[in-house]
């Protein structure tokens, strides 16, 4: 564990602490794809299925079922509490599109062909365009609440924080996995224009709204 | 290759 990872984790668990008070408070769910959160509960639930069958350590598994059970936790907000206020006129991307390329690479790319293993592949490959339903969203929109582009930012960052501790790994302990390396670059990549509107607007107090 | 039951990262 090194400082990068822990700032990454931190940010990762800040963005979902976000996203739920945002719910929560607003009791509204407006401006949140629907579709994103349910490639994010899957994403947590194929790769961390060694919960069951192996121990890393308390911290690692503490995190593991807080992020399954708070991906689960806003799916039941935006499809059953707030089903109300979820904004599914926005939420069209096809998430079809993304579902069948993955699974496909994570058959074929992967460290090795066991079932365990091609879930973990197929996480991480879906992972790095999960985000994409929600950007899609934004950018239909023309605009996001202001909570709602900390949780985007926070969410874009943890990843990119991955990227600085997968360099130090490399060089500090000759450690690295090209399959999460190019992955993690793909997903940060994808969040580089929204940190561009993110840093020129946001964080100058101004309302995020996407240039007409 | 890393093995499954080194992946200690999230």
């Amino acid at each position: 564990m090194n400082v990068f990872r822990l700032a990454g984790d931190l940010s990762h668990l800040l963005a979902i602490i976000i996203l739920l008070l945002k719910i929560w408070k607003t009791r509204s769910c407006a401006g949140i794809s629907g579709r994103s959160q349910i490639l994010f509960a899957l994403v947590y639930t194929t790769r961390y299925l060694d919960l069951f069958t192996n121990f890393i350590s308390l911290y690692n598994s503490v995190m593991k079922v807080f992020f399954i059970s708070t991906s689960c936790a806003t799916i039941y907000l935006m499809y059953v509490k707030f089903k109300a206020t979820y904004d599914h006129n926005h939420d069209t991307f096809r998430i079809g599109f993304l579902l069948i390329p993955v699974t496909i690479l994570g058959l074929l790319i992967n460290h090795d062909f066991t079932p365990l293993e091609v879930l973990w592949t197929f996480s991480i490959y879906l992972e790095s365009v999960a985000i994409l339903p929600q950007l899609f969203m934004v950018s239909k929109t023309g605009d996001a609440e202001t909570i709602t582009s900390h949780y985007l930012f926070c969410l874009g960052l943890y990843r990119a924080l991955y990227i600085f501790n997968w360099i130090y790994r490399y060089y500090f302990e000759g450690f690295y996995d090209l399959i999460a390396i190019v992955a993690g670059v793909v997903q940060t990549v994808l969040y580089c224009d929204f940190f561009y509107l993110y840093v020129t607007r946001v964080i100058k107090g101004k309302a995020l709204k996407l240039p007409a | 290759l890393e093995s499954f039951k080194q992946k200690d990262e999230l």
